[in-house]
């Protein structure tokens, strides 16, 4: 059965791109078949896969707006097990063509109900907002895996993004579940990451994931590569990191 | 007369709300009459000054619907020459009521008509988005200062960036100027770092900063205490950066 994810925090640069191609990658080397679909008009997780995303045709703007069949969209990627739905900047104009239109957040979940079922994961990477394309995705889903930064104001809007969620549950999506929370960018020299993680253990406890990912400079440099971390440096940490987060992922899956 | 500058970048994390915040406390510091406008729903640069921003009313919200006089929103801060107007989740309800509401792009400029004069300088924090709000800023605005983070990611959205920034002087704000680009976060140990440096001063020359913002964790940690870091420890490289830049951004104004 297939498990859609939705990877989404409304506050910026917290590492949702970055987590939604490794672990798409880290999950399709563990043999299962995996989509990411790109729901930012930034189109990240598109050219960090090596897509060319400007002269991309279709991508998930079309799927949304209707007129294509999902199948049309789905490009393949260098790993067996992952396919990608690209986005690029056209995508800005669903935002508002969406706003008059009829169950505008559910569009996306009607998408992708039929090719959903060939895979076994489905991630979908989302803008930096709580606006519709980001509820789209959570409506999609059947969990949500939060990136959180180890910072000040990544903490602040934590409390912010689960109220959203609650509403989320509350009017449009009863079954959204929590994936977990991730922690990203720790920088075990910085007093204030080891705050942050303390204080988010405390209060979250065992929705907190076990894997941390840590500041790692082969997690930035790879994009430019148009690689996942682990096509460009297998043995470096961060790569590590999502193959770890990947099983952990999976087995707490199996759990149910 | 007085100087608007929206500070903005799409793409999320650049350190558009770290800029806001420290470069409108080093104005102050500089005896400018300087004014901070938080136009991020997540309300960073409030929080940052030290503002309980659930419980602050009015705000930004309530001037850009209509209904207040600006002077009611406006907010003293520990230094003398800075105020701000705050901002808090609210203002999400903003993005979709203006939609309809005539001449939506300009709203910003008009509430801000007036108050701007007893100012030397307007500062605007974006979000993370090209929406309405943002679109708002920088109909506003005088100039934009482009906050770009030394990774790869955000060199992929400068050129989105400065498309959009054509099509707003097009349409709605023939005047606009580019105040900067200002290049944050950058660590001398990485490669990566370097690299989009040469590549920016190299392609965009003259108008980017000659003042480089380091990787400096007092800029991390100064919005835990509600302080800019000029205020929480003046000697760190970040607060001196931040000082240098607030300089610097003087003396272009001066020579026109
Ligand atoms: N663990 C890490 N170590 C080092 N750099 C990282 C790490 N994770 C992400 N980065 C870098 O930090 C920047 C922000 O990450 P990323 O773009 O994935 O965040 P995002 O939440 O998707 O941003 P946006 O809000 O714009 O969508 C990128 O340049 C990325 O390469
Ligand atoms: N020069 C720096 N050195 C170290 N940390 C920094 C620096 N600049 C910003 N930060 C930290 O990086 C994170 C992102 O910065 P900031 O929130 O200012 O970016 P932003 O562009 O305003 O983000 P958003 O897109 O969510 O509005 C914050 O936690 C901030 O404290
Ligand atoms: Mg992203
Ligand atoms: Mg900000």
């Amino acid at each position: 059965l297939e498990r859609i994810i939705a990877i989404a925090n409304q506050k910026g640069g917290v590492g949702k791109t970055t987590t939604a191609v490794n672990l798409a990658a880290s999950l399709a080397a563990a043999e299962r078949r995996t989509l990411l679909v790109d729901l930012d008009p930034q189109g990240n997780s598109t050219s960090g896969l090596g897509v060319a995303k400007e002269r991309v045709y279709p991508h998930i703007y079309h799927l949304l707006l209707g007129g294509i069949e999902p199948k049309e969209a789905l490009l393949s990627t260098s790993l067996p097990y992952l396919d990608l739905i690209p986005a690029n900047l056209e995508l800005i104009g669903a935002e508002v063509e969406l706003v008059s239109a009829a169950s505008r957040e559910a569009r996306l979940k009607a998408c992708l109900a039929e090719i959903a079922k060939d895979y076994q994961y489905v991630l979908i990477d989302c803008p930096p907002s709580l606006g519709l394309l980001t509820i789209n995705a959570l409506v999609a889903a059947h969990s949500v895996l939060i990136p959180l930064q180890c910072e000040y104001y990544a903490l602040e809007g934590l409390a912010q993004l689960m109220r959203a969620l609650q509403r989320v549950r509350r009017t449009l999506n009863p079954d959204l579940g929590l994936e977990g929370i991730l922690l990203t960018m720790h920088d075990p020299r910085i007093n204030l990451s080891h705050q942050v993680i303390a204080d988010i253990r405390a209060h979250f406890r065992d929705q907190v994931f076990q894997t941390v990912i840590p500041r790692n400079v082969r997690l930035s440099e790879a994009p430019s590569f148009g690689k996942p971390a682990l096509l460009y440096d297998i043995k470096s940490t961060g790569a590590e990191a999502y193959l770890r987060l990947a099983r952990e992922v999976i087995a707490n899956d199996q759990k149910g």
